[in-house]
């Protein structure tokens, strides 16, 4: 495993990390899209159905039942506490994820590594976690007061995605044969999508001012 | 096989 690889899973892990923070200490959810959380769910269950098939390491083993747990923990925080579930803005998280999650089935069924349920499966959670950060990042244009740790939240996740590029490229170089056109291009599109977001990001904290978002 | 060693990643 190469150190870009690595810093990706820890930036992912410490955007989780700050998310739960927010959710379990200050008990609040507010900024945070309930429809993205269940996208993650549902990416997580879908590309981790190998967890007990297909071994490859402890840490993997370890990270993945991390992320299973923690986006269903977020969820059932969102939806069922009931403190936390008070302070989540429904009103402007109205991103229709639902019908996102056929065409990436669809794309996935077309395309895909081999035609099997496991791979499948696999290409659409790919597929789905491309487009999964749209519910946040539209409620984010529509939050007026984005907090600190919610910010943080997003842009952790944005540098796991640009480490991971790092990685492939790495990888490209150092491994022979590493061709990955699916998870290449639906990773690309995925860093594309934080674009805007990194932009006022570092705007704002090189200005030192609250981050603010254009709608 | 080109298939197998990205699942290796999370």
């Amino acid at each position: 495993m190469n150190l870009f690889r690595l810093a990706g899973d820890m930036t992912h892990l410490v955007s989780v990390v700050v998310l739960l923070l927010k959710i379990h200490t200050i008990k609040s959810c507010a900024g945070v899209s309930l429809k993205t959380q269940e996208l993650y769910a549902l990416v997580f269950a879908a590309r981790y159905l190998d967890l007990f098939v297909h071994f490859v390491s402890l840490y993997n083993t370890v990270m993945k039942l991390v992320f299973l747990a923690s986006s269903f923990t977020i969820v059932w925080y969102m939806r069922r506490h009931k403190i936390v579930r008070r302070t989540y803005d429904k009103e402007h998280d109205t991103f229709r994820h639902h019908f996102i999650v056929l065409p990436c089935l669809v794309l996935g069924l077309l395309l895909n590594e081999k035609f099997t349920f496991r791979e499948v499966m696999w290409a659409f959670s790919i597929y789905l976690e491309a487009v999964a950060i749209l519910p946040q990042l539209v409620l984010l244009q529509r939050t007026r007061n984005i907090d600190n740790l919610t910010a943080q939240y997003v842009f952790f996740l944005g540098a796991y995605r640009v480490l991971y590029i790092f990685n492939w490229i790495y990888r490209y170089f150092t491994e022979p044969h590493f061709v990955h056109w699916i998870s290449w291009i639906a990773g690309i599109v995925q860093t594309l999508l934080y674009g805007d977001f990194f932009y006022y990001y570092i705007l704002s904290w090189k200005n030192n001012v609250k981050l603010e978002l254009p709608a | 096989s080109s298939g197998s060693n990205l699942k290796d990643e999370l």
